[in-house]
């Protein structure tokens, strides 16, 4: 995945 | 997952759980602004709106979900509950908060990721959340007296802030294509805006006596 595409941060 | 981003959840979390302490046990919520409070309410809806489209992991689900329902409770017992609203300071609390939203969503507008809809609120949750905490520190200084459990909670705000800049600086040299502009800018931005009330918070406990902000 792109790195923008996972959003795994609160 | 590491050390300071853990350790950043858990400061929030705490933080959170402060506020709904001195809600629920002392029945007040004297030097709390609701402005600041639905901000919040609002920042996380707009985030967390990917909870429906995306499973990252068990942790991040609950931790959105405790989060969602932890601010839109503080704004239902800030607005309806019939001792702790009596303590509401809502002459002190006049930031027109409100105002801090057009911007934010123009910007969002502007700058985002990509130009879809969960993308542009995501971007939105992170404007408005870097400036969120602006209502809470006007009404600190304004309060000019602040109990222990309300500096706590601006100091747990902000120790989650900083928490959050080592995470993001550590990731950046561990792993590979991570780049987050929007979060890092708007992130250190709300750091920045906590810089003074710490400041002050660390004289009055080196010294050992009432934080007391300067009018």
């Amino acid at each position: 995945a792109e790195s923008s595409d996972l959003k795994d941060e609160l | 997952m590491n050390i300071f981003r853990l350790a950043g959840d858990m400061t929030h979390l705490f933080s959170v759980l402060v506020l709904l302490l001195k809600i629920h046990t002392i029945k007040s919520c004297a030097g709390i602004s609701l402005k600041t409070q639905e901000l919040y309410a609002i920042v996380f809806t707009t985030r967390y709106l990917d909870l429906f489209t995306t499973y990252i992991s068990l942790y991040n689900t609950i931790m959105k979900l405790i989060f969602l329902g932890s601010s839109i409770s503080i704004v239902w017992y800030m607005r309806h509950h019939k001792v702790v609203r009596r303590s509401y300071d809502k002459d002190q609390d006049t930031f027109r908060h409100y105002l801090l939203m057009l911007p934010c969503l123009l910007l969002a507008l502007l700058i985002n990721e990509k130009f879809t809809f969960l993308e542009v609120m995501w971007a939105f949750s992170l404007y408005l959340e870097a400036v969120a905490i602006l209502p809470q520190l006007v009404l600190l200084q304004r309060t000019r007296n602040i109990d222990n459990l309300t500096g706590q909670y601006v100091l747990l705000l902000g120790a989650y802030r900083a928490l959050y800049v080592l995470n993001w600086i550590y990731r950046y040299f561990t792993e590979e294509n991570y780049v987050h502009w929007i979060t890092w800018v708007s992130g250190i931005v709300q750091t920045l805006l906590y810089a003074d009330f710490f400041y002050y918070y660390f004289q009055s406990w080196k010294n050992n006596v009432k934080l007391q902000l300067p009018a």
